[in-house]
């Protein structure tokens, strides 16, 4: 038996915002630790990791290690039939082949449930190495997405330059060229605004704008969201969910030819 | 070029 409960609907739904532009499926691992799931968009390029630990639920119990693959397409869509301040518990059956969505109101008047049908998903699992960052930035979450989505109307690529000074996202193209500088916040206020780097070296890697953007529908997730880099090896940007846990994007950069 | 994510993290 699989039950897990959120007494919020509005984290689930926000979750789904953020992988289902990458994911069309993928597996939902369950054990007593909590919810994992790991898989790549359907060209490979990127990875997308969710980890949601079971003591942050409400209510979890798993009494078995269990796999559940899921069209996430239709988990959203199925997720957009709560209310934000419904009660969500998932629940299926060991060796089930189907999961079963509960939503209750706040006033326990209205109790819907959709069940869907799981899937069959022969997906690869990768292992990520444990890696020590040259550079990891942390910066406000909206200020990412607005750099994305601007630099991209010149480029397919971005280059993002961390030294020790800042981080500087360039963009260059046939209409032109962009360059967007932040400097580390000298003096930290509120420090969901802060842009604090940590660097061990300089580096320059360069990332195909339409994964960044996508990457930035978390962004309701979290004020903030860490990026690291090393020479050669792919991106990590993440975004932590509150107490629950975190999602974590690896995007490999490009290479020159 | 654009590398796969595969190319830097090995299967399981």
């Amino acid at each position: 038996m699989f039950e897990a409960r959120l007494m919020n609907a509005t984290i689930l739904k926000k979750i789904l915002d953020a992988v289902k532009d990458l994911l069309n499926e993928g597996t939902f691992d369950c054990s007593d630790s909590g919810i994992q799931l790991q898989a790549m968009d359907n060209s490979h390029v990127s990875l997308v990791s969710l980890t949601l630990r079971s003591d942050s639920f409400d209510k979890f119990r798993c009494d078995r290690n269990l796999s559940m693959g899921m069209n996430l397409g239709t988990m959203a869509k199925i997720l957009k039939c709560a209310n934000n301040d419904d009660t969500v518990t998932i629940k299926a059956q060991d060796n089930a082949d189907t999961v079963t969505f509960m939503f209750e109101s706040q006033n326990h008047e209205k109790v819907s449930d959709y069940e869907m049908k799981l899937m069959n998903l022969d997906q690869e699992h990768l292992g990520i190495p444990d890696t020590d960052y040259s550079c990891v930035v942390r910066m406000p979450s909206m200020e990412f997405a607005r750099i994305c989505r601007d630099l991209a109307q010149f480029s397919e690529s971005m280059v993002i330059c961390c030294t020790k000074e800042g981080v500087k996202f360039s963009a260059s193209g046939d209409l032109g060229s962009a360059n967007v500088k932040l400097a580390q916040t000298s003096n930290v206020d509120k420090e969901e605004e802060a842009v604090i780097i940590e660097m061990q070296e300089p580096v320059t890697l360069t990332f195909a704008c339409r994964y960044l953007n996508a990457f930035t529908k978390a962004t309701p997730l979290c004020n903030q969201v860490q990026l690291s880099m090393s020479a050669d090896v792919p991106l990590v940007v993440e975004y932590r969910i509150s107490d629950l846990g975190h999602i974590r994007y690896y995007l490999a950069p490009k290479i020159e030819e | 070029m654009q590398p796969t994510i595969a190319s830097f993290f090995k299967k399981d």
